[in-house]
């Protein structure tokens, strides 16, 4: 499965 | 970067900003709710432990720990600083926290994309994060009498979760980046929250006349 949710938000 | 995040990320620093600069220039904290900060507080502690694990960007970086020392400045003022708590009106703002935190707690453990203490800690946040500003709306309905400044951190709270939806919208079409659906619906609800209030400082601002909320 991709990597979809990189959590690069604030 | 596009343009929303940015915009979003300025209004929600705008926001903290006016916030604490009302509280430290006028030694009032008249009409905030101690209650929502500290949920604050608690949403950026959980959600920002990554600084110790994962490097993004120094503005990433930077923002988080803005993010953090406001919040917790804010708390301070309002518990600790001897003229500031004083205007604290404890009577009103009666919100339970346990009220908000349990069932965040609940959600993150039933609902989340991997179970790891961080993402958990993570998906918790994004909860917490969705009702935070419940104590704040209701302490405003219940006074009614609102301040500029308070009125204006409120609004732009409500930008800023606007604006993160355009952006993940626009990132979804853009980089076929892929926010996790949790994020979605929380952030639809924390946008949600605001419409009510959105429509009264509208109208307000419109006939140019002082908010006030219906009680």
């Amino acid at each position: 499965e991709e990597e979809t949710d990189v959590k690069d938000e604030l | 970067m596009n343009i929303f995040r940015l915009a979003g990320d300025m209004t929600h620093l705008a926001s903290v900003l006016v916030l604490l600069l009302k509280i430290h220039t006028i030694k009032s904290c008249a009409g905030v709710s101690l209650k929502t900060q500290e949920l604050y507080a608690l949403v950026f502690a959980t959600r920002y432990l990554d600084i110790f694990t994962d490097f993004i960007s120094v503005y990433n970086t930077v923002m988080k720990l803005i993010f953090l020392g406001s919040s917790f400045s804010i708390v301070w003022y309002i518990r600790r600083h001897k003229i500031v708590r004083r205007s604290y009106d404890k009577e009103q703002d009666t919100f339970r926290h346990y009220f908000l935190v349990l069932p965040c707690l609940l959600l993150a453990l039933l609902i989340h994309e991997k179970f790891t203490v961080k993402e958990l800690l993570w998906t918790f946040s994004i909860y917490l994060e969705a009702v935070a500003i419940l104590p704040q709306l209701v302490l405003l309905q219940r006074t009614r009498n609102i301040d500029n400044l308070t009125g204006q951190y409120v609004f732009l709270l409500g930008a800023y979760r606007s604006l993160y939806i355009l952006n993940w919208i626009y990132r979804y079409f853009t980089e076929r980046h892929f926010v996790h659906w949790i994020t979605w619906i929380a952030g639809l609800v924390q946008t949600l929250l605001y419409a009510d209030f959105f429509y009264y400082y509208f109208e307000s601002w419109k006939n140019n006349v002082k908010l006030q909320l219906p009680a």
